[in-house]
């Protein structure tokens, strides 16, 4: 059962002596159903100051591919006791969205998602290419905060990366919401 | 044509055998 997209499944190990881009390894290359089931991981698995990212083939998983120099990022970011219940389950529907090109005509506007493992609280984001399509974004944000099954009261916001990269505090400013 | 799966066919194969 072939996909629409190509993917590949990336690793990071974060390693303060090395630069940033030695620390991302591709992992493998997924194209059909059964080519996924067999390759992916639980992101629970993951040790703390890990990643994994499955983008489409072709699209490095950094804010300078060209494909990310324009877009941003719709991020949920969870809660510490999360990560046992929900963590699994929440990288595993955004993976499902992605192969499953879940996001009608606005699927080609996504590039890639990415899950960080960290001690103050890990983060799941899907990647979108272009931050000033807003009628794509904010399609794109509610579809996946429904088939995540967060409640209404629970909002997530979208950030370009330009802004994520220029940040001074932790906290970027949300483009959009829903 | 558009190659769309929702989640529940994609969650049929999980325990499938890939046939390479």
């Amino acid at each position: 059962h072939p996909l629409q997209n190509r993917w590949v499944l990336w690793f990071f190990k974060s390693d303060r002596g090395r630069a940033w881009q030695d620390n991302l390894h591709q992992v493998t290359m997924v194209d059909t159903v059964e080519d996924f089931w067999s390759h992916i991981q639980l992101a629970s698995k993951l040790s703390p100051g890990c990643d994994y990212a499955l983008f489409k083939d072709g699209i490095q998983p950094m804010w300078e591919d060209s494909r990310n120099q324009q877009g941003g990022r719709w991020l949920v970011s969870l809660a510490k006791q999360q990560r046992h219940c929900e963590l699994d389950r929440l990288w595993l529907e955004t993976l499902l969205c992605l192969i499953g090109d879940s996001f009608e005509e606005h699927s080609r506007e996504v590039c890639g998602a990415v899950i960080n493992i960290r001690p103050k609280g890990d983060k799941i984001a899907v990647w979108t290419s272009d931050a000033e399509n807003q009628a794509s974004v904010l399609r794109i944000g509610q579809v996946y905060k429904e088939r995540l099954g967060l409640s209404m009261k629970t909002i997530i916001g979208y950030q370009a990366h330009t802004d994520t990269a220029s940040k001074s505090n932790s906290l970027a400013k949300n483009k959009f919401v829903v | 044509g558009k190659k769309q799966y929702d989640r529940e066919f994609l969650l049929d194969f999980q325990f499938m055998p890939a046939c390479i």
